[in-house]
């Protein structure tokens, strides 16, 4: 959330059996943002680690209205930041999560 | 709960829920 205010974290444990994920994302720091966007309510979402891309991820949460469509990259970098960490944890420990 | 929303948007469902105290930022 350094640079976006948004907070991307795993919302169940990654277990890696398979490569679909539960993600929750938050704002974090609210002045980060320039659109309007609802505070202090967390979004939880799938993501498919082989069909999802986290700009159609942004885009979907900015037509059902969570931000303003000036936050979308934003959104989009922080689902990006934390997938690709995930990546990188599970290619460390193949041996299961 | 009540304070848990679905809201669906092409297939996707995204579940909202209030951010717990301890997770938020003092702003």
């Amino acid at each position: 959330a350094e640079d976006t205010g948004l907070r991307v974290e795993l919302a169940e444990e990654d277990d890696c059996s398979n490569s679909s994920l539960a993600l929750r994302l938050w704002v974090e720091d609210p002045k980060k943002l320039k659109g309007k966007h609802k505070d202090n309510e967390a979004i939880e979402f799938s993501f498919n680690l082989e069909t999802d891309t986290p700009e159609e991820v942004a885009f979907e949460m900015v037509k059902s209205g969570f931000f303003h469509e000036s936050d979308s990259k934003a959104v989009a970098k922080s689902i990006r930041d934390r997938v690709t960490l995930i990546k990188k944890t599970r290619e460390k420990k193949p041996a299961g999560c | 709960s009540s304070l848990t929303q679905v809201v669906h948007s092409a297939g996707r469902r995204f579940i909202v829920s209030p951010v717990p105290e301890s997770r938020l930022r003092e702003s």
